[in-house]
């Protein structure tokens, strides 16, 4: 699950 | 966080508890599509898989619980508990023909090609279509009752309330989330048609008539 892109929002 | 997410979120939150309220007073599963529902449990599953990988705020992860569990209790409610209610006959939305390009597109365009992030974009694309079997229903019958008018009113709010975010996120701090934000479009504009309507008859006391 490589976290890339960390999504802040829902 | 801005005020416009908080909103939005409030929003969300709103249309759900509407929708679990509607169904679980009325027994009745009428008018519900249930196909929106089974894509919007498909939608925050694939979305919040960081559940347990990653912490963002107590917040975040509690609305990721709440999303998740909400819409697994709706989908119990309208195909088991209320089943003989379900008009599966108005909900003949052909699920497969969003499901397979959101797929695809997610397959293409994506911040990442891991198993994660095309989740993601598969969730953010299949959530800007996910209410159509909703829209055709109602279309189909030619009506809404007026709880459920003001569940879709709740719920288009709060993907336009995370358009105007993302102005004031790119205004503020310089950099905007290139998916989220054409699919959210997408999304708002999908509900177009409907916020007329919503606006011109239930607004007015008159129960929400798609005129044939």
């Amino acid at each position: 699950l490589g976290l890339a892109h960390i999504h802040d929002e829902l | 966080m801005t005020l416009f997410r908080l909103a939005g979120d409030l929003s969300h939150v709103l249309a759900i508890l509407l929708l679990l309220y509607k169904i679980w007073t009325t027994k009745s599963a009428a008018g519900i599509s249930g196909k929106t529902q089974l894509m919007f449990c498909m939608v925050y599953v694939t979305r919040y898989l960081d559940l347990f990988t990653s912490f963002i705020s107590v917040y975040n992860s509690t609305m990721k619980v709440l999303f998740i569990s909400a819409s697994v209790a709706t989908v119990y409610l309208i195909y088991f508990k209320f089943k003989a209610t379900y008009d599966g006959n108005h909900d003949t939305f052909r699920m497969e023909f969003v499901i397979v390009p959101a797929l695809i597109l997610a397959l293409i365009w994506n911040y990442a090609f891991t198993f994660f992030e095309i989740s993601w974009a598969f969730s953010i694309f299949l959530e800007a279509v996910a209410i159509l079997p909703q829209l055709f229903m109602v279309t189909k019958t030619g009506e809404a009752e007026n709880i459920t008018s003001h569940y879709l009113f709740a719920l288009g709010s709060y993907r336009a309330l995370y358009i105007l975010n993302w102005i004031d996120r790119y205004y503020f701090e310089g950099h905007w989330d290139p998916i989220a934000v054409t699919a959210g479009i997408v999304q708002t504009v999908l509900y177009g048609d409907f916020f007329y309507l919503y606006f011109t008859r239930v607004i007015k006391g008159r129960k929400l008539q798609v005129l044939p």
